[in-house]
């Protein structure tokens, strides 16, 4: 563990909980792709199968849970929760994101470390992890605008990030065969993702305007 | 090995 990966859990934590908490207090999810959630939610749920196998540090332990229970509560909350549904934005979270989760399954059975269920389905929730975040970012530039909270959301995103590729970079150069390539190469395709949204955040937050 | 990288990162 060196600070990068902690302060990049952290920062995952915390962009979790921003939008929980968001959604809870003001009973509105304008704004948020409840499919991007949902992919979030398959990508914890095929890559902690071994929470209650293993058990490895409480740590560990605790933000597995941490991400697992707000991923299915943000869904259950935009989905069942009456009150927050009606704020849902049907109409323009139409990114149809089972496809994506098809490729990747499909691309999981083709290029894999080792070709067990554990693995596959692991390596399948690292690539639906690079694209998750697809229908939020096309929502966000169909709504043509977005409010601060979702913007902090998608920023802390990016951060946790960025913060596990410099936590790579920390490690490849103190552990001595630290290669994965599989997670490197799928973890910098999403933070390439990221990449455009960073600079019309940091426009608008420089110009001090409303991003859009 | 696996259970190494899923115990390594989250």
């Amino acid at each position: 563990m060196n600070i990068f990966r902690l302060a990049g859990d952290m920062t995952h934590m915390f962009s979790v909980l921003v939008l929980l908490l968001k959604i809870h207090t003001i009973k509105s999810c304008a704004g948020v792709s409840v499919k991007t959630q949902e992919l979030y939610a398959i990508v914890f749920a095929t890559r902690y199968l071994d929470i209650f196998t293993s058990f490895v540090s409480i740590y560990n332990t605790f933000m597995k849970l941490v991400f697992l229970g707000s991923s299915f509560s943000i869904v259950w909350y935009m989905r069942y929760h009456k009150a927050v549904h009606r704020t849902y934005d049907r109409e323009q979270d139409t990114f149809r994101h089972w496809f994506l989760v098809l490729s990747c399954l499909l691309l999981a059975l083709l290029i894999h470390e080792k070709f067990t269920f554990l693995e596959v389905l692991w390596t399948f929730s690292l690539y639906l992890e690079a694209v998750a975040i697809l229908p939020q970012l096309v929502l966000l530039q169909r709504t043509r605008n977005i409010d601060n909270l979702t913007g902090q959301y998608i920023f802390l995103l990016g951060g946790y990030r960025g913060l596990y590729i410099l936590n790579w970079i920390y490690r490849y150069f103190t552990e001595p065969h630290f290669v994965h390539w599989i997670t490197w190469i799928t973890g910098l395709v999403q933070t390439l993702l990221y990449a455009d949204f960073f600079y019309y955040y940091f426009l608008s937050w420089k110009n001090n305007k409303k991003l859009n | 090995p696996l259970q190494q990288r899923m115990h390594d990162e989250l």
